[in-house]
């Protein structure tokens, strides 16, 4: 409860005029930065334990999963990028049915997606635009992102296996392939 | 462009169709600048653009030039991508099972190697004749509908035609003609306006080199990395006049899926 409680005291602290218009000064920023980024590793924690409970049945049971933080609005995840299988787990905050694009950074290549009932869903690979891969604080070997809609219950996770496969990319049957225009 | 069996149908991007209503609207999208007036701070008059106001020190923005244009096109979704000077980005996506067309934007670095503040602002220009009126939601409590240089207690003469029809935008803008609407969602609070007919503008990022005087004492110059912050966001454009929709859209921009990335240590057979 502690660490819930870490974030919820930073959320307070985020409630400021000055927080939300930005009109701080600089090193005020940097320590808002702070607070939110140390509040945020630290919340994840009772993500970790709550997932693996559900999925073990045990919380004491070595983790079969572990969560890597992701910056997703930088195209930036250290967990998808560096592994050839991993797993999306998808909560819907919101009390009714959506569908939801999801764009997850990668590196180029073949992958597949599985839904929760084990059936293969379409997805396509897009390319990170250049001026994205060239921020200069972005540190990240994603070049591409896998794109696949989920579609999400009323209040409900989902979780999504995704196995980058050793395919010829156009042999893939995952439609995930993509034509390039320019001029 | 196949068809898909939504109501809207975008020809990426220059104009999209209500095809319930058989219905075809032009639609551009255009990024300009405004530079950041400059100030002695010493009276209101002269205050500068700041982290506080907006002062443009110009009656139009620049207009940003587009360098190069790409296509993508696969079975989820069809991207087309300009890349403007000034280090302007933006990816104009449809997704094919969704109803909306996002404008993903990037702005930034600013480059003030000009020792020029500048303040960039997307314009969406369709064919609606909106009459100078546009509608807001304010502080995200309740849409109010405002008109271009005017106020609804007093007769009002604008010194500044720009900034003083600005208005704060928490979740939509929208403008309107009959049964057409161009409606588009933030994802953030940001500044916007309907300076011209048929024409929804946002500001979207800032980089200032005074301070307004305000009480911040610093200039709005982010420089953490030495550059300038670079921003990402997006816009997400509606033509319904389904308010349901829009109120559900409005809340799933906002709160969006949470989303947590993990490696597999289990093969597939076992996840499953």
């Amino acid at each position: 409860k502690f660490v819930l409680n870490e974030l919820k005291s930073a959320m307070g602290v985020m409630q400021h005029h000055d927080a939300i218009t930005g009109t701080e000064k600089q090193h005020v920023t940097h320590d808002y930065e702070r607070l939110l980024n140390q509040a945020i590793d630290d919340a994840l924690l009772i993500a970790r334990q709550a997932f693996n409970k559900v999925t073990q049945g045990d919380a004491l049971k070595p983790p079969l999963f572990e969560y890597a933080r992701c910056r997703l609005n930088e195209s930036s995840c250290h967990a998808s990028e560096t592994s050839d299988q991993f797993i999306i787990t998808v909560y819907n905050s919101l009390g009714w049915d959506l569908k939801e694009a999801l764009r997850i950074p990668v590196v180029e290549g073949s992958y597949e997606v599985y839904a929760p009932n084990g059936q293969k869903i379409d997805s396509q690979l897009v390319p990170i635009p250049p001026l994205v891969l060239k921020i200069p604080t972005r540190h990240s070997s994603a070049t591409h992102e896998l794109v696949f809609i989920a579609r999400l219950h009323a209040l409900g996770i989902k979780s999504f296996y995704i196995k980058k496969i050793k395919k010829n990319k156009r042999d893939s049957h995952t439609h995930d392939y993509y034509n390039v225009g320019s001029n | 462009v196949r068809s898909h069996g939504l109501n809207v149908k975008p020809t990426i991007i220059d104009n999209f169709e209500n095809r319930a209503k058989r219905d075809t609207s032009d639609l551009d999208i255009t990024f300009h600048y405004y530079p950041g007036c400059v100030g002695n701070n010493r009276v209101p008059a002269n205050r500068s653009s700041g982290a506080y106001i907006f002062r443009p020190n110009a009656t139009s923005p620049k207009q940003l030039n587009p360098l190069t244009t790409e296509n993508f096109n696969g079975v989820l979704v069809d991207e087309k991508r300009v890349v403007y000077d000034q280090k302007v980005l933006s990816v104009r996506r449809h997704y094919k099972e969704l109803e909306f067309i996002e404008n993903e934007w990037l702005v930034g670095p600013i480059d003030i190697s000009d020792d020029v503040g500048k303040e960039f602002a997307v314009r969406y220009q369709s064919d609606i004749l909106n009459n100078g009126e546009f509608y807001t939601d304010s502080n995200g409590r309740q849409v109010l509908k405002r008109k271009l240089n005017q106020r609804p207690q007093w007769n009002v003469t604008l010194a500044e035609p720009i900034a003083g029809n600005y208005y704060p935008v928490t979740n939509e803008i929208y403008i309107e003609n009959g049964d057409k609407r161009l409606t588009v969602l933030t994802d953030r609070s940001q500044g916007g306006t309907s300076l011209q007919e048929g024409q929804v503008e946002l500001m979207l990022h800032r980089r200032l080199l005074h301070d307004d005087a305000f009480g911040v004492g610093e200039a709005l110059n982010e420089t953490a990395n030495g550059e300038g912050l670079v921003v990402r966001g997006r816009h997400r454009i509606f033509t319904t006049k389904d308010e349901v929709l829009l109120r559900k859209n409005i809340l799933q921009l906002h709160q969006q899926p949470i989303v947590f990335v993990s490696e597999a240590h289990i093969p597939y057979d076992q996840w499953l």
